[in-house]
């Protein structure tokens, strides 16, 4: 069985900030 | 929102920053008492050492923590000329340095599927003879690209089954592990509609909210539970 994937590509985010910000709400950080 | 109970529920997740920001989500992701999700790139370049100023070595990226690289999307392939050699070689060039190549792969124009199918072909074929290990296709037609329809199911599913048998044929010459996600606009109940065929989603601008990503990160896990 193959293990499902789900991948985000960040390309529209031009702020380091903005994109620490996303993972860490992915992360419930 | 978290997803972490979504995503620990089977499904793998990755996420793609560029490459600043690479060094700041592997230390989020280290802080982590679960691996909820593993990090990748955005591009590489193919070799691993040399005077190729600018580009970034996919050993330096596995040093990094990296755990995937997107090769050849279609912007790559249009705005800055990559051709099929160079994802080949940069997908052996992560395979080499223990990543997994995430490779941008669809037809140019819409067609039958096994016209489509083929030409897909054309550009998994070599990849699975360079490289061993894992490898993730993901497949998008180029034609649906900003379309203001996306592909049919009828359309995904066709063209992944074929690819999928093609690849399960070539197991006893090369056996990678091969999962193939679908990689166009991806919106809630894009998933289901796709009959389990494909190993999961790749996501653009559509993730770039963590709600979204929860909500399709659930449904690809009620999908491979069935």
């Amino acid at each position: 069985t193959r293990q499902p994937v789900v991948a985000i590509s960040l390309k529209m985010y031009f702020d380091p900030a903005k994109t620490l910000q996303f993972v860490s709400a992915l992360a419930g950080i | 929102s978290t997803v972490a109970t979504a995503a620990l529920n089977h499904v793998e997740l990755v996420v793609m920053p560029d490459f600043l920001s690479i060094r700041e989500c592997t230390r989020l992701k280290n802080r982590l008492d679960e691996p909820l999700f593993n990090v990748g790139a955005q591009d590489c370049w193919q070799a691993d050492e040399g005077a190729f100023t600018g580009e970034v070595s996919p050993k330096h990226l596995a040093q990094l923590g990296v755990r995937y690289v997107e090769i050849g999307h279609a912007e790559r392939r249009k705005q800055f000329g990559e051709t099929n050699e160079w994802v080949i070689n940069k997908s052996a060039a992560c395979s080499r340095n223990s990543i997994i190549p995430w490779i941008c792969i669809g037809e140019i124009n819409k067609g039958d599927i096994e016209a489509c199918g083929d030409e897909v072909w054309e550009q998994i074929k070599p990849v699975l003879d360079n490289c061993t290990g894992q490898l993730v296709f993901a497949y998008e037609p180029v034609w649906a690209i900003g379309a203001p329809k996306p592909a049919e199911s009828d359309h995904i599913i066709g063209v992944v089954s074929y690819l999928r048998k093609k690849i399960d044929a070539e197991k006893e010459t090369n056996n990678n592990d091969v999962r193939i996600v679908y990689g166009g606009s991806a919106g809630p109940g894009l998933v289901e509609s796709l009959n389990g065929v494909v190993d999961g989603l790749f996501l653009g601008r559509f993730g770039h909210n963590p709600d979204n990503v929860k909500k399709v990160v659930e449904e690809v896990g009620a999908v491979a539970s069935k």
